[in-house]
């Protein structure tokens, strides 16, 4: 089972158009795909339908249990998605309250990494969402990975932004051992070439990361908005649009990287 | 001196754009604007060339001291912007801490408030950027202000996160006596009129909210990128750009109601 988590400090860069697009095409090649929401704003959540101010369960209980983790209490916990082999582990907006009951417990970085590790046998990818702050759901989507998605959108405000991104993840990496690096892509998204700002900052961005930089650049596509009205996939909302086709050749690198590991 | 806060607990509806483009307009006709960064990534501080890891004083000091705040001690965290009519109190990236400091402290949501208090007669609006979260930063963003700006994009996801606003001002306002109740102008942002999604949402909107909305609409306008590699405010960068000009119907329309109060 790969997990791979999208998470960047600046919001509205694309995170979740990331984990559903992503998604879809996975499951499209046949493969069995789980998404975790850890947004207490639960955009994922929404957009399969779910409503976070009134889901029961939710990665919330992950949390609020002082006792182990078990398979029945991860099980107990999903819910289906608009494709049938994609399964959802919603956000709650009371999670928004993690943050103040974390602080002083001890450990509560590895809960979702735990929770995971319960199913491991039933998914093929993991595709984990993320807050734009960074705190204690951040921390898990980080600390949960192997293999970490950070869309960057191609202006100059999101150069500097993106510094202290990489920054919390070499933070990250001092903790791991050494055949447990975390790794990482850069996703240039809303690209627009017309735009001079569009332009410099993907050269700046390559200039700087050029290791991590994906070569496929994700362009600004009105389409990504109407998947979501009805909850699909933009793969099955519309296979042919730009935006599914950017992905699609992310993904195939994605693919490629991780055989060579 | 008027007090207008621009929140949003979604990322990346145009909050910051708001702003500027807000700011840069009440400058151009004369008025002298404060601006005040309560987003710890600091998109607001940044634009303007300054950087929110490197700076020592910020809104920060407004939290960190015992003391009571006093005028030289607001006036010491004054910065200048490109425009001469535009000052800044800047955010640092310390701040992500704070909502683990406010914890068990009493009062730490009038913190702002009691700030602008200092600094009354010197300017005319008061503009406050927010970060997508609600903690203890956009709660001072929400008692400073008596104005509300809420900036949403014109999808679908988009209005369900609109709720959960609503309801945090009908919280805030439960707080305020009859006088001082927080109104609220719903900015509609990035409308694309060839999406369907673009289109059935803002019809959503104005069912809704049909006395909150501003019927200025901001429509997606790639220019807004261009404005923040030079740090020039948008109507100085470009005038006669769409989105600046719809960004003046809608200032229009916030003074005109003012008037009226
Ligand atoms: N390449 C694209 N072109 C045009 N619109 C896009 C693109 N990617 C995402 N969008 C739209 O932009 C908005 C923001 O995207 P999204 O919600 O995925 O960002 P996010 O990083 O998850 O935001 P948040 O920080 O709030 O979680 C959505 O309305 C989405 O439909
Ligand atoms: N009307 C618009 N048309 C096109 N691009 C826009 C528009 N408004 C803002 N943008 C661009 O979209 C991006 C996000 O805008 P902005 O940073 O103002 O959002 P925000 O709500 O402040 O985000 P955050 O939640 O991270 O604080 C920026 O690159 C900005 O230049
Ligand atoms: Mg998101
Ligand atoms: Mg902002």
């Amino acid at each position: 089972m790969h997990v791979w988590s999208v998470a960047n400090q600046k919001g509205g860069v694309g995170k979740t158009t990331t984990v559903v697009t992503v998604a879809g095409l996975l499951a499209e090649v046949g493969y069995r795909v789980l998404l975790v929401d850890l947004d207490p704003h639960g955009s994922l959540t929404s957009y399969f339908g779910y409503d976070p101010d009134e889901l029961e369960h939710s990665v919330y209980d992950l949390f609020a249990t002082k006792h182990k983790i078990n398979r029945e209490g991860v099980e107990r916990l999903l819910l289906n998605s608009s494709h049938d082999r994609i399964d959802l582990i919603p956000a709650s907006t009371a999670m928004a309250t993690l943050e103040r009951k974390a602080i002083g417990e001890e450990g509560m970085g590895l809960q979702v990494a735990k929770a995971l590790a319960q199913v491991r046998d039933s998914y093929d990818y993991v595709l984990i969402d993320s807050p734009p702050v960074l705190g204690v759901l951040m921390v898990n989507a980080l600390a949960a990975c192997q293999h970490l998605l950070v869309p960057v959108q191609t202006e100059f405000l999101a150069l500097k932004g993106l510094e202290r991104m990489v920054r919390t993840i070499s933070m990250i990496n001092r903790a791991r051992s050494k055949s447990k690096k975390l790794s990482f892509t850069i996703i240039p998204t809303f690209y627009d070439r017309r735009t001079q700002a569009s332009v410099s900052s993907l050269r700046e961005l390559h200039n700087k990361y050029p290791n991590e930089i994906s070569n496929a650049v994700i362009p600004v596509d009105t389409k990504f908005r109407n998947a979501s009205i009805r909850g699909l996939v933009p793969s099955v909302m519309d296979s042919s649009s730009r935006g599914v086709h950017s992905y699609a050749r992310l993904l195939r690198s994605l693919l490629e990287r991780q055989k060579q590991e």
